[in-house]
């Protein structure tokens, strides 16, 4: 391994990210969570921790482009350069860049996540059957609307688990009309347009305009890949045209003639020899994980392995099932080194309603009964992340393991407590989920993993499994909530949030909504969301973000520092 | 009709990566990637000694030739970040 001159490092272990833009390529939690993953694999073998940032200026800035993007080293268009990034540092250092003329994949052909249909967001099944023929990419037939979609199964026929494949039908990404599909034809510039278009950019990305006019509206989005499309060339996001003429001979599928490299290409017109309008045929593409893992090691100061087998070797190879070499591992424990301590381990639930026996079935009765081990005289200020903060009775409950810290809306009294949990509302466990107070009838419910309690004055109902909401049996704990006046709170699990009608206690319909969709810039998994002075609150580990109720993202800060004024 | 096939090779608009000999490859390659320095002042290294340098770092073998193995190398998809660093 080698490590940069002076063996460049970054000064701190908690490093932050920033993801700033996405590929068209990927649907934006699969690039999230291959950004993620590859931290991890530093992360796994250092004191290093990685914390995402939705806003301002983090450690490692992340952004997709082409070409001339903005730095002194232009990208070269499909395949050849993947990737660059830039050693520890200020300003760009520490940054890392990916080439959005690469077909970005998780390295073994499209990877396309659906939406809606009745497959709850899985990946399409390639190839698949529908009406006893077999399909290796998103399809339209047998619909009339021209939505792409395909089956998540290997058989339609069989399983009829389906769901739409991106397209600028279905939505758009990034803009400013929060994910709205592509109204065609738009007008721009006073011409009409009936397809994404490249036009009035110059960084190559295909947008749309979501309202009929972009001149009159100025409302837009970026246009995601269909499946079909082709990369780069002149065409890019065009489908192939089959057949097609090329000097004067007809092709039915994706050719090498006429290249010395041996790429597949197709026209995306009947006659390429006519109109010159080609595009590369969609492949295997990169592996995002694969490339980013190598980058952020440039980014945390490695540079290249001469070892082949390291993922600091410059050159791309795709692994399967990818292990760090030993090599990368000597290399980054030399700037930061091992990993000290335990690995965490997630608290094992406990049931309440059964002694504990050994089986191999899992049991859904859970409620997280084991608090982890927090001294109780420890003030709120050594607490990194609560297990819930809401807003009861005017005041600020910030819960830990079994205890809870009260600060008024004021703050002029500061925070009191810690006070055992038991001790106002007996019922309830040691670790909560989250907590709200319907204002209208002043009940306080309390969640912790999939069972609620509702607390009346000292009169208590519970535990209620969460599925008498109406909510998933799948679910294993709401995290947070937001009430939403005149009844209603929103309900927040993972990545998506429902909405509770307090008084019919069941959510609506048209629920569940995703996060990021509804909440842009807020992170898309919180593990707590609460209402405080009319503010919305979603907290990530010891960081949170606050909305305003126009839902822009006003302030990012540390729970501790800013919301309870910790020294 | 066993002859060989001729192959046409053609620009395609708006293709970045247009044809290029081997030897415009290895030169670009190699002061890309840090090989040639192209700042030092004492001289021009000679390509022979900067792909004896590029080969080593790669694992191939180390000829100073630009052989296929060289080439092939060189057109492998990879990360854009120098390999010797000026």
């Amino acid at each position: 391994y080698q490590t940069f001159a002076g063996n460049l490092k970054w000064d701190h272990n908690d490093i932050t990210y920033r993801v700033l833009n996405y590929s068209p390529d990927m649907d934006e939690s699969l690039i999230d969570d291959a950004f993620a993953r590859a931290f991890k694999v530093w992360s796994d073998v250092t004191p290093l921790t990685f914390t995402r940032l939705y806003a301002g200026t983090a450690d490692i800035m992340i952004s997709f482009g082409k070409l001339d993007h903005g730095d002194p080293y232009p990208f070269d268009g499909k395949d050849g350069l993947l990737a660059h990034a830039y050693p520890p540092g200020e300003g760009i250092q520490g940054d890392a860049h990916f080439d959005d003329d690469e077909f970005w994949t998780l390295g073994n052909g499209a990877v396309i996540k659906t939406r809606y249909g009745n497959a709850d967001g899985a990946i399409c099944h390639f190839p698949f059957t529908f009406l006893g023929k077999s399909y290796s990419s998103c399809t339209t037939e047998g619909r009339e609307d021209g939505l792409p979609w395909c089956s998540t199964t290997a058989s339609f026929d069989e399983d009829k688990k389906f769901g739409f494949c991106p397209s600028e039908l279905l939505f758009t990404y990034g803009g400013n009309s929060n994910g709205r599909a592509c109204v065609f034809p738009f007008v721009f510039d006073g011409e009409t347009y009936n397809s994404c278009t490249t036009e009035g950019r110059n960084d190559g990305y295909r947008w749309c305009a979501t309202t009929s006019n972009f001149d009159t509206d100025k409302e837009y989005g970026f246009c995601p890949s269909r499946d079909t499309a082709v990369i780069g060339g002149n065409s890019e996001g065009e489908p192939c045209h089959f057949p097609f003429t090329f000097l004067d001979k007809t092709y039915t599928s994706c050719t090498s003639e006429g290249r010395g490299d041996g790429k597949l290409w197709c026209a995306t017109t009947s006659n390429y020899d006519k109109d010159q309008k080609w595009g590369f045929c969609p492949d295997r593409g990169y592996s995002l994980f694969l490339v980013a893992a190598h980058e952020f090691g440039h980014a945390l100061g490695l540079e290249h392995s001469s070892i082949q087998d390291a993922l600091m070797y410059p050159m791309y190879k795709y692994v399967k099932d990818f292990s760090l070499h030993s090599d990368d591992t000597a290399g980054i424990q030399f700037l930061y080194g091992p990993k000290t301590g335990p690995d965490p381990t997630p608290p094992q639930p406990k049931s309440t309603t059964s002694p504990p026996v050994t089986t191999t079935e899992p049991t859904r009765e859970t409620t997280e009964t084991t608090p982890h081990p927090v001294d109780p005289k420890d003030d709120a200020c050594q607490v990194d992340k609560f297990d819930a903060i809401a807003e009861i009775k005017g005041q600020l409950h910030l819960f830990k393991d079994g205890y809870y810290w009260t600060m008024s809306s004021q703050r002029k009294e500061g925070l009191n407590g810690p006070f055992p949990i038991k001790q106002s509302w007996p019922a309830l466990p040691a670790v909560l989920s989250t907590a709200f107070e319907d204002i209208l009838t002043k009940k306080i419910y309390f969640f912790s993993a999939n069972q609620f309690w509702v607390y009346t004055g000292d009169q208590v109902q519970g535990p209620r499994r969460i599925e008498k909401l109406g909510l998933p049996a799948s679910l294993e704990r709401v995290e947070g909530s937001l009430p939403r006046g005149k009844g209603k709170v929103l309900l927040f699990s993972e990545d998506k949030f429902w909405r509770l009608d307090v008084k019919t206690q069941a959510v609506d319909t048209g629920y569940p909504r995703y996060t990021d969709y509804v909440f842009g810039g807020v992170p898309n998994k919180p593990h707590d969301v609460f209402l405080y002075k009319g503010h919305y609150y979603f907290c990530q580990q010891s960081f949170y973000w606050r909305m305003n109720s126009k839902r822009q993202v006003d302030r990012v800060g540390y729970v501790k520092y800013d919301v309870l004024k910790c020294p | 009709w066993c002859g060989p096939i001729k192959s046409v090779f053609v620009n395609f608009p708006g293709d970045q990566m247009r044809n290029m000999t081997d030897e415009e490859l290895a030169d670009t390659y190699l002061k890309r990637f840090g090989y040639i320095n192209t700042l030092e002042k004492s001289g021009l290294q000679s390509q022979s000694k900067a792909l004896m340098k590029m080969q080593k770092q790669l694992g191939l073998e180390e000829t100073g030739e630009l052989d296929q193995a060289t080439i092939n190398a060189m057109n492998q998809p990879r990360c854009g970040v120098p390999d010797v660093r000026s």
